[in-house]
């Protein structure tokens, strides 16, 4: 099985430290303070990556959208996801509130974000 | 994904993983690739979390994720979750919540508080092993000394299996793809046996980060869904994260 795979490669080495078309970069590092409040710890890194995060929820609507043409579905599952935020336990709560609130992404789409892993396990 | 757990010669373990995602998640023509596996790369950030100034646990994440899928606490052991496939999956969990029943922990909750309270492997091992799960995952699991490693497969409800290390049996290395370790993987989708064959050809030996990152570097276990690579020592915490890309030919998972 393994000799029929067609994308398979023999083995490689010497690719350390990582350089060449299957090294993308480097990402940056933040600090997660655990002693502020849990409502503020991601601020920095949000201001950041807001632009980046509402990208990719945008685009996970638009597949929903294309599935299911009218946003009704995207639109429901975001009104869920509120109603879902207040049952999750605190600190994770607060975070994702903290979250939604500095990015600007909607708080449903920040929860959907959060349980995507219980979602695609079938 | 593809997550190894190893130890060298001299009884120092190494901890890496391929964090692999978006498959079906729209496809990017133009540039052969998935849509979201793209999309998140620049979301990717490297973590340290900090109590009174004082590094707890550091992990890879992507913003606005606050669970935790790669992991390492400084000293005492290092963590990753692979996605584990099931009929019996996270949706029904969801369901569970939503009806009341809540005694399930959201599997990225449960990596935070696991990276973020136990100070130990053994104490790790047991949290990942005996709390009740929303979903089914594979964590795999490294110690700060010789033999402590392993990959517990869990239902939602239960361990289905514990696979450890055995330096004595010959067993020095656990790779887990996205497939229960007693079952073939899927033809279509064998990660599991290129990255054992690269492995036994290092041989425990030249076994380094360095070298597990050449595993990690391999098609197919590198693939057009591999978002990033960490590499891992339990030692000082030491984490290191590349965003990868994955030039044709290569296959899409």
């Amino acid at each position: 099985a393994l000799a029929g795979d067609p994308f398979r490669e023999d083995c490689r080495n010497k690719t350390y430290p990582p350089s060449g078309p299957t090294y993308k970069g480097t990402v940056p590092t933040y600090i997660i303070n655990l002693d502020l409040p849990p409502y503020k710890r991601w601020a920095n890194v949000m201001n950041d990556k807001k632009t980046e995060l509402k990208k990719v929820m945008q685009n996970i609507k638009n597949l929903v959208n294309k599935f299911f043409p009218g946003s009704k579905i995207a639109d429901l599952v975001e009104v869920k996801m509120v109603h879902l935020l207040s049952s999750l336990p605190h600190p994770f709560r607060e975070e994702i509130e903290g979250i939604a609130n500095t990015s600007g992404a909607s708080l449903g789409d920040v929860v959907l974000f959060n349980i995507f892993y219980e979602i695609f396990t079938v | 994904c593809t997550s190894i757990v190893a130890e060298d010669k001299t009884g120092k373990l190494y901890h890496a993983r391929n964090l692999d995602f978006g498959l079906f998640l729209g496809w990017d023509i133009k540039n052969s690739s998935w849509t979201i596996t793209q999309l998140l790369k620049p979301l990717v950030v490297a973590l340290a979390f900090q109590r009174n100034n004082k590094t707890i646990f550091k992990s890879t994440n992507f913003a606005g994720y606050i669970g935790m899928l790669s992991g390492v606490r400084p000293g005492a052991f290092t963590l990753t979750m692979n996605e584990r496939f099931s009929i019996d999956g996270g949706y029904l969990g969801i369901l569970e919540w939503i009806l009341g029943r809540r005694d399930g922990m959201w599997m990225g909750f449960l990596t935070r508080a696991v990276l973020e309270n136990s100070t130990s492997y053994e104490e790790a091992k047991e949290k990942l092993a005996k709390t009740r799960l929303l979903a089914p995952a594979y964590f795999i699991l490294g110690g700060n000394k010789p033999g402590q490693g392993c990959v517990i497969t869990r239902s939602r409800a239960a361990t289905l299996d514990i696979w450890d290390l055995d330096i004595k049996q010959g067993t020095w290395f656990l790779v887990e793809t996205n497939y229960d370790r007693w079952k073939p993987p899927l033809f279509l989708d064998n990660r599991r046996d290129p990255a054992k064959q690269c492995l036994n050809q290092i041989k425990q030996e030249n076994l380094s980060l360095a070298t597990i990152y050449d595993v990690l570097s391999t098609k197919p276990v590198l693939n057009k869904l591999t978002v990033y690579t960490t590499l891992m020592a339990v030692d000082g915490g030491h984490t290191e994260t590349y965003l990868r890309e994955c030039p044709e030919p290569c296959c899409p998972w």
